[in-house]
């Protein structure tokens, strides 16, 4: 099966 | 004090139409480079990022830097309530916890007033770093919302692949599978019914179609869609707005346990 990712993981706060 | 008068309205009416199902409440930016918004779904999966220039305004006044709290379904409400054809100017004061939409008839003789509460809101910034992207598909966006409302009938999930054959969308569910493959076609009668495909690398991703669905809400917006794909980085799926800027939606692939 497969896992969603989320966007915070790619991307970082500023 | 802020003032910025839209004189094709309908933008947007088109814009918050397209992002007010993903995203709830969102801080709208007002800055002497445009009208921008950036926001994540509730599930934090996608993003979406705004942008209407400065120069896109008939006139853009916006004294200084503002973070506006907006609902996006009670902005909805009040910006259906604008013609299509209508003017529509944004104002606020500073210090206020309301924003005002005005809309003008073409031939100036209905002008109407709609103040909208702003809100707090605790919103995170993410800062999206320049990509190199492995393929770039730009094609039609009616075709895009096509496939992607066709697939969501067979599966939950699309696999987006490009290869030097073509994009291919897949899917596949309960009751069986499906393919679709659009091949670059640059030999069509207007450019806005072109297929173009740049591959510097084949790549191959996985995501929700329930999201990929939500995004074509933007169709109305633009005539093509752009999509960027790289291996293990979120999709980004842009509609340019005419001259103006952009509605662009970011989406984590779904990932091999």
């Amino acid at each position: 099966g497969s896992k969603q990712s989320m966007i915070t993981t790619f991307f970082n706060k500023i | 004090m802020l003032e910025l008068r839209l004189v094709q309205g309908s933008l947007l009416k088109k814009v918050l139409e397209a992002i007010k199902d993903l995203v709830t409440d969102a801080n709208f930016d007002c800055s002497a480079t445009g009208f921008s918004l950036q926001a994540m779904d509730s599930s934090h999966v996608a993003l979406v990022a705004l942008l209407l220039r400065s120069e896109g305004f008939e006139h853009y006044r916006c004294d200084r830097n503002i973070s506006m709290g907006m609902n996006l379904n009670n902005m909805s409400k009040m910006l259906k309530c604008a013609g299509n054809d209508d003017i529509i100017t944004i104002k606020g004061d500073d210090g206020s916890d309301t924003i005002t939409f005005m809309f003008e008839s073409p031939t100036q003789d209905k002008i109407a007033d709609f103040e909208m509460k702003l809100m707090d809101i605790d919103s995170e910034h993410l800062g999206i770093p320049e990509a190199e992207y492995h393929a770039i598909v730009r094609m039609p966006s009616a075709e895009f919302s096509r496939i992607c409302k066709d697939l969501s009938s067979i599966g939950d999930t699309v696999v987006i692949s490009v290869t030097k054959e073509g994009v291919k969308f897949s899917t596949r569910g309960d009751i069986g599978a499906a393919n679709i493959v659009l091949r670059q076609n640059t030999t069509v009668d207007k450019p806005e019914e072109a297929t173009i495909i740049e591959m510097n690398e084949p790549v191959s991703l996985t995501f929700a179609l329930r999201y990929m669905n939500s995004f074509t809400k933007a169709t109305p917006l633009s005539s093509m869609v752009t999509i960027s794909l790289s291996s293990e980085l979120p999709v980004v799926v842009e509609y340019k707005i005419a001259e103006m800027g952009y509605v662009r939606f970011y989406l984590a692939p779904k990932i091999e346990e």
